[in-house]
């Protein structure tokens, strides 16, 4: 799965996600990638997100729109995004991550996997990382 | 406002030796969405070029280089969603295209639909003159490698699943 995120100049947000699925699945199955509100979701108001991981675990919880109900109630994209991850490994054992972003442009990147390629682009500089705490 | 993109790779296992074309991989990726962004583009542009550029980058499973299901076949899903508007547009089980993500953006911005699957999606695409590719084109040797690798001796195609990552 890969996936995006940005906010421009006018402060609009959006988001994308894409996937081949998932190794061996059953011919027809669709994970979370098509379904708004668990595979992504970008509003103005709140942030953007586009989260990966296992299908069926981020379609349960809704991931994206779960990130963003924390961010309504205050939270950074960074808190936002483990609390989420933490909730959804604890109700239905998936491992999962996202990139999200708020209004103002802070973004954050996080997963509770053993690994997730991101990178982020800001005020000509380069942000990225493949474990956690790069 | 001050401009950014973020993009992701996937969260999983990346084996070592595919280390470095993963990172490369969101390097560019971002770069060709803050580019968008720098030059006045819409964040809408952005994602859709950065996750353009991932799905044409057989390093990761979108697109080009797509994990393949128990018959060996390709079916990818992808969505866009506009922020400013909320509308948003989304394919699944989709084949034969090389950027699900344009076709999603599509279905935002010529329909009055949400999502349109399988061989709805496959007939819109050719509707929208979407170039149609190979099945060959979009299967990897990583992919087929793992694929012959994976493939459960009991073909339960419940128990295939249980652990696997999307």
């Amino acid at each position: 799965t890969v996936g995006a995120v940005a906010v421009d100049v006018q402060g609009n947000l959006a988001c994308a996600t894409s996937t081949g699925g998932m190794l061996n699945k059953m011919e027809g199955r669709v994970g979370d990638t098509a379904c708004i509100g668990a595979g992504g979701y970008a509003d103005n108001k709140i942030g953007a997100v586009s989260p990966t991981g296992h299908g069926e675990s981020i379609l349960k919880v809704t991931l994206a729109r779960l990130i963003l109900f924390h961010m309504e109630q205050g939270k950074s994209p960074k808190e936002a995004s483990d609390l989420a991850l933490t909730y959804m490994q604890e109700r239905v054992s998936g491992l999962a991550g996202a990139v999200v972003v708020d209004p103002k442009g802070t973004w954050a990147a996080r997963f509770n996997s053993r690994q997730m390629a991101w990178a982020a682009a800001q005020q000509e500089q380069l942000h990225y990382g493949l474990y956690k705490g790069e | 406002m001050l401009p950014v993109v973020v993009v992701h790779g996937g969260a999983g296992f990346v084996p070592k030796e595919r280390d470095e074309l993963s990172i490369a991989g969101v390097q560019e990726a971002a770069r060709r969405g803050y580019a968008v962004l720098k030059s006045g583009g819409s964040s809408m542009d952005a994602v859709v070029e950065a996750v353009t550029s991932l799905e044409n980058n057989p390093a990761f499973n979108a697109g080009r280089g797509s994990v393949l299901n128990l018959k060996g076949e390709i079916e990818m899903d992808a969505l866009v969603m506009d922020g400013s508007t909320l509308a948003c547009g989304a394919v699944s089980a989709v084949k034969r295209v090389a950027n699900p993500v344009c076709l999603a953006r599509l279905v935002m911005d010529k329909t009055s639909h949400v999502c349109l699957t399988a061989e709805g999606a496959c007939q819109f695409a050719k509707a929208m003159e979407i170039p149609e590719v190979t099945e060959e084109s979009l299967i990897t040797d990583y992919a087929r490698k793992r694929w012959q690798d994976n493939l459960c001796s009991d073909s339960n195609p419940v128990l295939c699943q249980m652990g696997k990552m999307g």
